[in-house]
């Protein structure tokens, strides 16, 4: 799998999902 | 040969493998009912910690202690009158506790089992209703979801070490039914769970945020999720489908192995875990741990992948005793544990 097939990639995502999601 | 010893423990050990199995101990429970699940937890027998066996038949739940060469002592017995078992809900790195779901096609109740300081054999109930997955994680802690689709929640229990009390926190309900959740491996606070709608959702345990919803095709519809591992910013989760069609030449996969970028919501199919040319059947029911999976199918086989490797390592065809009926891993060694309704629980190492 690559970049191309499952978009840029986040080493920190539950973080940052965490913060984007809504409390 | 088979050495068979006197009851309450029959025991049978020979030199038969199968593939890579090794038949080392079998447990017959006595009791007449029909048998359901089988698992291993933590237990203090006389002032000693140690790995038991825990079984449960329709309407007993019994611990088996480990004597020398692979022999079982039966040392508790818990009783249910009014609802019948339906599975062990193993707190995996709890002492002296263990959950179990009764019910009689859906689950209606958990139950925390436990003994008191003078070892008397306790349950208390949980959580009751309409309940539609549930998952002992670690820090003795249970997920259940429960109710409809518009009163639908998701719990978070915690009990203390001797049991007597709980803590309860509300998870966001992706308002949908869960059909399973799953740890992540190496993210303590993240848990994932696969709907009937084909999403995998995320939640944070720590704050109880639903972090994603993200859908997974509809090829293989009501996958059961079974556990994640997180690395290098991508989810790799390992999925069953009870519900893969068969086809004859090929068969349906048993477990499937996707990655996910939690952050976009792709998906990738990684790898199929089929069962090798000449044998069918879909999953029943099965487990995994590490990178071993393993399955009932509706053959009465127990098949048993290596998700690293990719391909089916051993094979356990029906015995003269009939069909197997149920699977779970060990916890604590490599040890795969195989059920038959009639009480017999074969241990085999791996």
């Amino acid at each position: 799998c690559s970049e191309s097939d499952l978009g840029p990639i986040s080493l920190n995502w539950f973080e940052e999902l965490t913060s984007e999601a809504p409390p | 040969q088979a050495k068979v010893a006197e009851d309450p423990a029959e025991i049978w050990c020979d030199s038969l493998k199968l593939g890579n199995l090794q038949l080392v101990s079998k447990l017959k429970n006595p009791s007449d009912s029909c048998s359901v699940d089988v698992s291993t937890v933590w237990w203090e027998v006389t002032g000693c910690k140690e790995s038991c066996i825990i079984t449960a038949c329709e309407f007993t739940v019994s611990l088996w202690k480990s004597l020398d060469n692979w022999q079982w002592r039966k040392v508790y017995t818990w009783h249910f009158t009014e609802i019948p078992v339906l599975q062990i809900i193993p707190l995996w790195d709890a002492c002296n506790l263990v959950c179990v779901a009764l019910g009689h096609l859906e689950i209606r109740e958990i139950r925390l089992l436990f003994c008191s300081d003078d070892e008397c054999l306790k349950q208390s109930l949980v959580k009751s209703g309409n309940i539609k997955a549930v998952l002992g994680l670690r820090h003795k802690r249970l997920v259940c979801s429960n109710g409809t689709l518009h009163d639908h929640q998701v719990d978070l229990m915690t009990f203390s070490r001797s049991g007597r009390s709980k803590e309860k926190q509300t998870l966001m309900s992706p308002e949908e039914t869960i059909l399973a959740f799953a740890e992540v491996q190496g993210m303590q606070d993240a848990l994932l769970g696969t709907t009937l709608m084909s999403n995998i959702v995320i939640w944070n345990l720590k704050t109880g945020q639903l972090l994603k919803k993200m859908q997974i095709g509809n090829s293989y519809q009501a996958s059961i999720c079974h556990t994640a591992y997180s690395d290098m910013g991508l989810l790799f989760v390992v999925l069953s489908h009870p519900h893969g069609k068969e086809i004859e030449s090929m068969g349906s996969p048993v477990f499937r192995l996707i990655v996910i970028n939690p952050k976009t919501a792709l998906s990738v199919d990684i790898r199929p875990y089929s069962l090798p040319q000449g044998h069918t059947g879909r999953f029943l029911d099965g487990e995994v741990k590490d990178n071993l999976a393993a399955a009932v199918l509706t053959s009465g086989t127990i098949a048993v992948w290596d998700l690293f490797l990719g391909h089916c390592t051993a094979l356990l065809l029906p015995n003269s005793d009939g069909n197997w009926s149920f699977v779970k891993w060990s916890g604590t060694d490599s040890c795969l544990l195989a059920g038959q309704k009639n009480g017999s629980v074969f241990v085999y190492s791996y």
